[in-house]
């Protein structure tokens, strides 16, 4: 069996990049085969594991646009364990052109379908409610929704949930979600103040790690590396670890 | 004449929004009537600026897809002088339904082509690089591109930079741009190389004035009023008058 867990939301700048490849690092710590797929035309995910990004021949828009299967288009990392679907620049294309296909929700899940040797799949998407995020959500088993304790971030929750809502109504009854607190500033009294709001209006969905500010990520990706080999001991190394632990229950073993 | 100024990149969570807001209110200082037009499905510049989002009933999505005027949909905020014309839930649907118009590039400018009684329009837009940015940036004058000096915002600045290439060539050729570093934190060695990076690359480009991080325009978000109101003598509140100050000489007064 195989997990799919997409790290989708809305707002922009939330470490929703950061989160997949530290976060990917950490579970392939833990012995899981893991494949990062990236879904953003941005391509930060594919630049923070060190790939050339411009000069990408196959990627992501190749799976979700044309027919290759997720397994051909992807490639190793400098991390034995820790695989890569690449985005390339037509995915730029794909929000506009996905939507013209008959069922297009349901691309993803499909293209994912032969990926057996994989454990978990993180899928990165882009800052957006749209066509990608859609069918993202419907491939995943889990969204995980990384969220700054800032007020536009926390307001735009609630759209994000309507998304999960309308996808589980359609096309993914099964879909969970969790909340995981990113960028936060233990020392910042607005900060302190909103992660008690997130905890009593979300309950239990808000998950009980939070990742810190931790200048050593900036610097990580600079160099290409997930945190947990460029700074093994930093306290985001640590923290994404117990985050890695925290969602292993619900990644289902064989 | 009125300065039309798109406030845009592809990179999220870069202080778009807070650009807009702040530099908006220091525009109204320096006596400029300001409209701030919101053009991002979140709705983060009509929250700053204290507008209840949700039930509104007439929006930019009305000028966008529909034919109403922008002067007929904005409306006035707490702040003498400076009007907004609020993205309403259509929002959501504009990416994908604009593009179907003929000529839909021009969509926002010819909405904005009644707006005489404003000097300044600064257009909010969403992390992307889509139909909606493509209109703003076909009416504005000048892009001012907010970005952080971290990699993954200036590795994107490229692709923001082939956009406004395409645009100049197709829609608007009299379009400038200028990069503005927000969020900086001056005790951090990767943001200081990466600002000596961006003016080496840049150049005149990169505007003199740096916004630093400042907790307090996280808290005047939750109160829903501008930095220059709600902290007056703050580090924030300052710098984007100089912003507003370096910005006024490309605004055209009669
Ligand atoms: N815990 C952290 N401490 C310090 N900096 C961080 C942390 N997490 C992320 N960052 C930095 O914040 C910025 C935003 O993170 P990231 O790009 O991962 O967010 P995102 O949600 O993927 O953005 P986008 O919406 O553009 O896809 C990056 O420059 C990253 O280096
Ligand atoms: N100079 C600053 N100091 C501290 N916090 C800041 C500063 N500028 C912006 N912020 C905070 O950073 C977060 C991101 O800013 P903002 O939402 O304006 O970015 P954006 O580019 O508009 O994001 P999006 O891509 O989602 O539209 C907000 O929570 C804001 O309060
Ligand atoms: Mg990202
Ligand atoms: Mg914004």
């Amino acid at each position: 069996m195989r997990t799919v867990i997409a790290v989708s939301n809305q707002k922009g700048g939330v470490a929703k990049t950061t989160t997949c490849v530290s976060l990917g690092a950490a579970m392939v710590e833990r012995g899981f085969e893991v494949l990062a797929v990236d879904l953003d035309p941005q391509a930060n995910l594919s630049l923070a594991l060190g790939l050339p990004v411009n000069g990408l021949r196959r990627g992501a828009a190749d799976v979700l646009l044309g027919n290759l299967s997720a397994v051909s288009v992807s490639r190793a990392t400098a991390i034995a364990g820790l695989d890569v679907l690449p985005a390339n620049s037509a995915m730029h294309l794909v929000e506009r052109f996905l939507t013209v296909r008959q069922d297009y929700e349901y691309t993803l899940r499909s293209a994912l379908a032969a990926a057996h040797t994989f454990e978990i799949v993180l899928v990165d998407c882009p800052p957006s409610t749209g066509a990608i995020p859609y069918t993202a959500l419907t491939a995943a088993n889990m969204l995980l929704i990384p969220t700054q304790c800032e007020y536009f971030s926390t307001h735009g929750l609630g759209e994000v949930l309507d998304l999960v809502r309308r996808v589980r109504a359609r096309t993914n009854p099964q879909l969970s979600y969790r909340i995981v607190v990113t960028m936060f500033d233990r020392g910042n009294r607005v900060h302190r103040g909103i992660l008690d709001q997130l905890r009593g209006a979300f309950g239990a969905a808000v998950l009980d790690t939070t990742i810190d500010i931790d200048p050593k990520l900036r610097e990580s990706q600079v160099f290409g590396q997930p945190i947990t080999s460029y700074a093994p001991s930093s306290r985001a190394a640590q923290q994404y670890r117990a985050l890695a632990d925290e969602l292993s229950v619900y990644v289902r073993r064989e």
